[in-house]
């Protein structure tokens, strides 16, 4: 499994949480294999990027971090 | 667009909101005139009207809070999350939460939101648009601080609002203009309220037909100039002559003046102030442009009036003396708009002043250097110096009938 600096972790919890607020993304905790959730996480950062119009990686690139960091409205983006 | 699932709205067109606390960011009347002209964004475009309460429980409920706040979704200091509100439904349905951690402005800078943008944003999911992914609308779910004066919703903003509750009765397609760039004095200080009196909002009047511009027996319940423009008044219709388009424009009163209902008694500005004043029965209110000003009504009492005068007929400024003739029956007052007081030796004779107008007046208007006083469908062109007669017209000689 790849080894996640610290940097990245953290972009990577704010990423979760945004992908949760936003884009109904829930992290399975029964979920023994890390990869499952990465790839479900991937699918939602697909879902937001096509949403503002960003090119479509399912990668949490810079381009990607710096529109979740940006002020925004509370109500989610898509609804369960 | 989007809407929440099931396209949730209010069934009505009179929304009412409240505004519960103020952000310590603003002043209180600077947060006011942001969240009202966040509604009319969206009343010019629907058949929508939103009244304002002062107290009790609204269909829109307008808070300043931080962090948990009592719902399910706890802000999260300066930046990121600015704001969010519910859509239409009972409660919490429609209410708007502003975090107060941010820095509330009403500029558009880099040092803070600007309130009306959020706000008109934050509402339109309280009248059921969900987000955006249009860049540049809106409803679009990142903040844009963009330049607020005529700000305009975006094409896809208006579909959104439109396929929840359609176009607007009738559609005002143009701004008023800008206020002339003069030095701008400061707004009449607003005045206490008496404890016992609840500040009202004005009951909407049923709408008949609209009649045609040039029906020979039009007659109109008031008349006013307002930057430049004329506005021509009969219940809630708006008939608007500009120098800035050539056609007459049909509107209604609530199109531009959400809380105010039609059936106007007396209209007039004074364009120093960039202020017109509308009277109706024994309240009268005060605007600039779009913008009802704080603290009114106020009774036409607080003017001078003495009691047993209930309401009055027609009101016109003479921009050159400063004076304001409220016309009451067969007589009139004379207003100081300086001293902001009643003229002594008032009220007199109409037709001892003014040659030739022997009628009550229905309405008045001064321009050009004439005062015209509508009475039924005929209209007295007097020259406002020697107040002499100078010709007598059909009422709706201003629409080129």
């Amino acid at each position: 499994l790849p080894v996640i600096p610290e940097k990245e972790k953290e972009d990577m919890q704010f990423a979760q949480k945004y992908l949760e607020n936003f884009y109904d993304f829930k992290e399975e905790k029964s979920s023994l294999f890390k990869s499952k959730d990465l790839n479900l996480m991937s699918e939602k950062i697909r879902e937001m990027q096509s949403f503002f119009g960003l090119e479509v990686t399912g990668q949490l690139n810079s381009q990607t971090l710096n529109m979740m960091k940006q002020p925004r409205c509370g109500i989610p983006d898509v609804r369960s | 667009y989007s809407t929440f699932p099931l396209s949730p709205k209010w069934n009505k067109e009179d929304v009412t909101y409240r505004i519960l606390n103020y952000t310590p960011d603003m002043l209180q009347e600077d947060v006011e005139e942001a969240i009202a002209k966040a509604f009319q964004l969206w009343s010019s475009v629907t058949p929508l009207r939103f009244i304002r309460l002062y107290s009790g429980e609204a269909d829109i409920m307008i808070s300043f809070a931080s962090g948990f706040h009592g719902d399910f979704y706890s802000f999260d200091g300066p930046g990121g999350t600015l704001a969010h509100a519910y859509h239409p439904g009972k409660g919490i349905g429609g209410d708007a939460h502003f975090d107060e951690d941010e820095n509330w402005t009403k500029f558009t800078t880099y040092s803070g939101f600007n309130l009306f943008l959020v706000a008109a944003h934050e509402l339109g999911h309280s009248l059921g648009l969900g987000h955006s992914n249009v860049f540049g609308a809106l409803m679009y779910p990142v903040y844009m601080g963009k330049d607020t004066r005529d700000y305009r919703l975006h094409q896809d903003d208006i579909d959104g609002i439109q396929s929840l509750y359609g176009p607007p009765k009738e559609s005002p397609t143009k701004a008023f203009p800008p206020q002339e760039p003069t030095e701008r004095t400061t707004t009449v200080a607003p005045s206490e309220m008496p404890p016992h009196e609840e500040p009202t909002e004005m009951t909407p009047t049923k709408l008949p037909a609209r009649p045609e511009d040039c029906d020979p027996h039009l007659t109109f319940d008031a008349i006013t100039t307002l930057r430049g423009e004329i506005l021509f008044f009969k219940d809630n219709y708006v008939w608007r002559k500009s120098p800035y388009f050539t056609d007459i424009e049909h509107d209604t009163i609530s199109s531009f003046w959400p809380s105010l209902a039609g059936g106007f008694d007396a209209a007039y500005e004074v364009d120093k102030k960039d202020q017109v004043m509308f009277f109706k029965d024994d309240q009268y209110w005060a605007v600039n442009g779009y913008n009802i000003q704080l603290g009114f009504p106020k009774p036409i009492q607080s003017l001078g009036f003495p009691r047993n005068v209930r309401k009055i007929d027609a009101a016109v400024h003479d921009q050159s003396t400063k004076k304001t003739y409220f016309f009451v029956g067969h007589r009139y007052w004379s207003f100081n708009e300086n001293t902001q007081s009643m003229e002594r030796g008032y009220p007199r004779k109409i037709a001892a002043d003014f040659h030739g107008i022997y009628h009550v007046v229905d309405a008045a208007l001064q321009k050009n250097g004439h005062f015209y006083f509508f009475h039924g469908s005929k209209q007295y062109e007097v020259d406002a110096k020697t107040k002499k007669l100078v010709r007598i017209m059909k009422s709706n000689s201003w629409f080129d009938c």
